[in-house]
């Protein structure tokens, strides 16, 4: 499984549609503090699936649709488009190619896509399940995050091995 | 099941013997379950011994070594069960220069078999990478995104500056 | 008393614009008592817009967004009551290169009535002290010091490699 | 009031009798992750009366004592001593050079000294009262804590106004 490409409009500060093309190997994002980096890292976790504003530093589900800036108004919706390769057959569906997408808007209303077709929540997590990249996983670390492997109680590391299980 | 958590730590505990001793350039390390009788709420303590110093509680150690010492447990399970793909946010912040050498090497070897997503502002790490995403705000509060490919003799501070205009 | 309080509350909250603009190169801030009429319970809100962008929750800032507010506002109490001496350990490990100098130019400022002790990786804050202790550990588990004091022409990342040695 | 030096023997890496010379303006400590600089740093709180051994990265009092390397033994006892110019009388003491001695033991005995008279832990921490080096103090910044000044509550922000004020 390899993931293809990351497509962002009005998530964050990716107000612009925005698209980033993954290749096999290493990708450095880089750049000035505030510039936009961990919100892309935001988008990752939130098109596969994450309901907790918290985990993407907001207190509403809403916080992520851009909210504005000095010269721009806030806009109505966001949404996050990921394409993932999946020749090899690693994640559970058996598109060889499959896209989800993932949008909020300002009502609070959600929609879900796999393959432009609508879908729950609930499909998109099971696509990742069992892979590693599922919820808990040890493939994601957020900004501040890794100390906190250490600092966890014995028993919450747990939840790791039973990933990896 | 039992046999898949035992099997799970004990393959998880070896890599970690072997991927702290890489990164720390020798040491020793222990994975000890807290409860072995009940695998379902036993906790797992970690105890590690930096090269030529005692083994001490994991809060004694420095913001470094403690950085350095959760990657090694997240590459053990990488290497135990691997995930097609890998997110890292700046978790090479608190390492020296030397420390962040080896963590480099480390991503290197394992990006043959799985992608990585790697956010820094360390030019050592970003000469890991063949391929940068320069995130910019030339729009205050609107990120814009530049894709560069590294030219070999490339030098990643200037890359950095040219970004921060 | 009533009055202290209060004359501290504005004088802090004046020092913390003024700061804020500097680190920031721009950008507003306000602090917002969350109980006035009880100000012996009484929290205090921070709000902050940086440059360009639309006041958000703290939560939402990057994490050098957040490291640069929280110096304005130490700077702004050390500015209201000066401190004979401050610590700082490591507060620049998530600044990019012009936050650091920003910030660099901040604490030279401050130093001329304050002694200030500075642990740092960072070259740019190093050129910054005229004096450099260096820690090493020849002996592994055992800490030695030397003691430097600058040249006007010394490269910082050479002496910090000779450290490493 | 100014640091002169601080001395150490026997504190967490710093087996060996050590001395630390404070001039004006900004000192840097550095070196390679590991080594003893934020050691050095827990140090001076210690000296100045910390009593909680969480704020000093220990579970027990007795963990500041060096607990022995490879090829060296534990040993007995810990002693930081700091001296400090008091001329312009900034202190809450008649003294114009004062220096501040904390021994701890094996056992758990504890011994401060005020120029080499015996006295209270009280009487070195009533020494800093209402300088901004006192407990709960904003000059004192340790590793990975400049977060906590903006996650902690709206009303656990009171303290430091109460401080300034
Ligand atoms: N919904 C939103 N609308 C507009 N701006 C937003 C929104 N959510 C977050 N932001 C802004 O995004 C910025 C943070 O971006 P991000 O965390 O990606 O920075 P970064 O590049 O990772 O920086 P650093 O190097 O400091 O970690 C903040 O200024 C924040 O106010
Ligand atoms: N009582 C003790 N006896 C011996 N060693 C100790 C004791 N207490 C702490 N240490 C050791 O001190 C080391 C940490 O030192 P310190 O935190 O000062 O490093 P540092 O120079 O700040 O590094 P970094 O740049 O990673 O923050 C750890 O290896 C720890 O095991
Ligand atoms: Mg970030
Ligand atoms: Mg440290």
């Amino acid at each position: 499984m390899q993931i293809k490409k990351l497509q962002l409009v009005g998530f964050k500060t990716f107000a612009d549609k925005t698209e980033i093309d993954f290749s096999e190997g290493i990708t450095a994002v880089v750049g000035p503090n505030g510039s936009g980096k961990s919100n892309i890292a935001d988008a990752l976790l939130w098109v596969m699936g994450e309901q907790n504003p918290r985990l993407l530093r907001g207190n509403d589900s809403r916080d992520v649709i851009f909210a504005g800036s000095d010269k721009r108004k806030p806009m109505g919706m966001s949404e996050v488009r990921l394409t993932l390769d999946n020749s090899d057959q690693t994640l559970a569906t058996d598109f060889k190619e499959i896209t989800i997408t993932r949008r909020i808007y300002r009502s609070g209303d959600s929609q879900y896509l796999i393959n432009g077709g609508a879908c729950r929540m609930k499909d998109i997590v099971d696509i990742f399940l069992d892979t590693g990249m599922g919820k808990g996983a040890y493939s994601f670390v957020s900004q501040n995050e890794i100390d906190a492997v250490l600092s966890s109680k014995a028993e919450d590391r747990r939840e790791l091995f039973e990933e990896a299980a | 099941t039992r046999d898949a958590f035992m099997q799970t730590f004990y393959g998880v505990s070896d890599h970690f013997s072997r991927i702290f001793q890489r990164l720390f350039n020798g040491g020793s390390t222990k994975l000890v379950l807290t409860n072995p009788d009940d695998l379902l709420e036993t906790g797992i303590d970690v105890i590690v011994q930096p090269p030529g110093k005692k083994a001490q509680s994991l809060s004694l150690l420095s913001g470094g070594e403690r950085a350095l010492t959760a990657t090694a447990l997240l590459f053990s399970f990488l290497a135990y069960k691997p995930s097609p793909f890998v997110l890292m946010d700046e978790v090479d912040a608190p390492l020296d220069g030397a420390n962040v050498e080896r963590f480099v090497q480390l991503i290197k070897e394992y990006s043959d078999n799985t992608q990585f997503l790697v956010i820094t502002h360390n030019p050592a790490t970003m000469e890991a990478a063949p391929r940068w995403y320069g995130v910019t705000m030339h729009d205050p509060g609107i990120s814009k995104v530049l894709a560069y490919t590294v030219p070999s003799e490339s030098i990643p501070s200037e890359i950095d500056e040219a970004i921060q205009l």
